[in-house]
């Protein structure tokens, strides 16, 4: 589904060039269920805003679904995140201005969804999480791990076939974080679907079939996890 | 020097009401190395906001340094802060047209400081967190962690006499948030620096005296630490 190879990515800042990426290869094939894990700075954003279109590699191949990702126009990028992936922000990127339910749903409003579908969608999503109750909560009105939920929620309710999680339960207590483990890996075994996750958190990496492990922007080694 | 009692913190959302903090007593000592746990949405920042005097409470009394702090103006308020408390906001805030250096200068612009002392005590608390060769870097030209390390910086940099940490460790990987601990606990037992942190993460949280436990914006329970 996802081939990543020799993909660098590199930065200019002034005179300074930071080589966040360099030579990458990764395979990622339907229904995987895979954490990065690295110290910080070492590239995992890098890495995941390149696999989620949100970036382009300085040089390397991507091929998604197999189509050459570089080859696509820039709308078409959008259509694809769109429809197909559902990215967790390690930043979240909620809208100000929209309630946490608007928010869910503004990726279902782009896809032309219409209201009542959206509605049960995005109160579904935000069941799971456990937030119906602050659906009417603006993200200053709500706590650091509400708001990470609300971008979790958003990624989900359109049920894609990746998400692209980026450090999803960085700011959630243990609890909730073995929480949104469980959705992630029962809507793997249910119903399919591939996620790549970055995480810093061993237990949290452990719920994956394999970790892959950056180091200074280099894939320092793959670690498959045994599961019963 | 914290004396917090019958601490109350209400939101008015519409007809809704968000009792975040209920009936709150607690008390820091100077020295003090304090952790404070609990669930997403537990009242966690809500309270270290008004610890911080970035929040008044609903009712309830809050004394610094034996003073009575609802008695004092904004702008007292805002000098106390800028002296003697050093904080680290779960979201950072750093300001995106700054460079790293900038940002940790700010406060220290605020103070009247002069540009000598300022760039060498930037520089020092920079690398205290591994940051010197990101100085000239903007928020977005940052990692998840680098900007979280340049807000501990931030706060550090004006020794303060109290830090505040909102999940100081949230974006971290483990030897990161190690790192962070160690300077923690060594300003602690060095400099009598007293500490209040946020944080989900036991192993974090075991690096102070005590953890004070939040449970639905109440004191569930507080536990003592040995430490050898
Ligand atoms: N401005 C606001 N208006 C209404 N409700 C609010 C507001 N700010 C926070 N809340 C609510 O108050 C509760 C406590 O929020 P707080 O940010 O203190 O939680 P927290 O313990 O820090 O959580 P987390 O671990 O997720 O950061 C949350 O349920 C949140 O939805
Ligand atoms: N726009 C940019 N310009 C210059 N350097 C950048 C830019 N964005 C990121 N970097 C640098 O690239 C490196 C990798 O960044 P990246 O965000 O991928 O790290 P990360 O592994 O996600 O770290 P963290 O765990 O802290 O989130 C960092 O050292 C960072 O300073
Ligand atoms: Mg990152
Ligand atoms: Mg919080």
């Amino acid at each position: 589904l996802i081939k990543l190879q020799g993909i660098t990515r590199q930065y200019r800042l002034g005179q300074v060039q930071v080589d966040a990426l360099k030579n990458i290869d990764l395979l990622v094939e339907e229904g995987d269920f895979i954490s990065i894990m690295g110290p910080s700075g070492s590239g995992k954003s890098t890495l995941l805003n390149i696999i989620g279109c949100l970036d382009r590699p300085t040089s390397g191949i991507y091929e998604l679904a197999g189509e050459r990702v570089e080859k696509l126009s820039d709308s078409k990028l959008a259509d694809i995140r769109n429809r197909f992936i559902g990215f967790v922000f390690q930043s979240f990127h909620l809208l100000p201005d929209l309630d946490a339910q608007a928010n869910v749903e503004l990726p279902l409003i782009y896809r032309g969804m219409g209201g009542r579908e959206r509605h049960r969608k995005s109160l579904a999503a935000l069941e799971a999480v456990g937030l119906a109750k602050r659906r009417n909560h603006r993200p200053s009105q709500l706590s650091g791990g509400e708001q990470q939920r609300v971008a979790i929620a958003r990624a989900l309710a359109g049920e894609p076939a990746v998400i692209l999680a980026d450090e999803p339960t960085g700011a959630l207590d243990s609890q909730s974080g073995r929480n949104i483990m469980a959705i992630f890996q029962r809507l793997n075994r249910e119903q399919g679907l591939t996620i790549v996750q970055v995480t810093h958190e061993e237990n949290i990496a452990r719920h994956g079939h394999k970790v892959i492990h950056l180091l200074d922007g280099q894939l320092e080694k793959e670690e498959a996890l045994d599961h019963p």
